[in-house]
């Protein structure tokens, strides 16, 4: 994803 | 994937878990606020809309879509199912939980990691879920008998947030310094407000 932040978390 | 996190998550599950039980079992949601419920379902709605669009693991996808649904369905027990409804203590549940949501929506606005629909929705959920419990502790400060099911739910759900902070601090020292500044607040205001509930849980 293009995104710089990844939620990888619930 | 860390323990820490691992821990908080099946703690996280566990408390909804104990809450299912003890509606199911008891069929009744004497001691539960329903604003709080609500306003859950409302975080992870928020904050889960990514479900369809980014797969992250099987195991995201799978605790992302039974967060949703027992949410969703702790809340229909609470307004539809006509034996637990009766049981809701509408005039004890009165925190305006609105206010909450209007806060959080504000604070996402001005504080979030980029301003793009998602992540202003995400920044909303964090916000949300730090103060989701004031209806739950509020209810439960009313001196009410409460059922250890109900004591146990909320304690369990306090201790979930205590262990994503390890988590973050464990994230922080080994995959290097991102600014998960937004997570560390919302989690330690979290946290903070169970204190007087953990207190006087472990007090009693």
């Amino acid at each position: 994803r293009s995104d710089a932040v990844e939620h990888d978390e619930l | 994937m860390n323990a820490f996190r691992f821990l908080g998550d099946m703690t996280h599950l566990f408390s909804v878990l104990v809450l299912l039980l003890k509606i199911y079992a008891t069929k009744s949601c004497s001691g539960v606020s329903r604003k709080t419920q609500e306003l859950y379902m409302v975080v992870f709605l928020a904050r889960y809309m990514d479900l369809f669009t980014d797969y992250i693991s099987l195991y995201n996808s799978v605790m992302k879509v039974v967060f949703i649904t027992s949410s969703a369905a702790i809340v229909w027990c609470m307004r539809r199912h006509p034996q637990v409804r009766r049981t809701y203590d509408k005039e004890q549940d009165t925190f305006r939980h609105v206010v909450l949501v209007a806060a959080a929506f504000v604070l996402a606005l001005i504080f979030n990691e980029r301003f793009t629909f998602r992540e202003i929705c995400w920044a909303f959920s964090i916000y949300l879920e730090a103060v989701a419990i004031l209806p739950q502790l509020v209810l439960l400060q009313r001196g009410r008998n409460v059922d250890n099911l109900t004591g146990q739910y909320v304690f369990f759900l306090g201790a979930y947030r205590a262990f994503y902070i390890l988590n973050w601090i464990y994230r922080y020292f080994t995959e290097g310094h991102h600014s998960r500044w937004i997570s560390w607040l919302s989690g330690l205001v979290q946290t903070g407000l169970y204190a007087d509930f953990f207190y006087y849980y472990f007090l009693r």
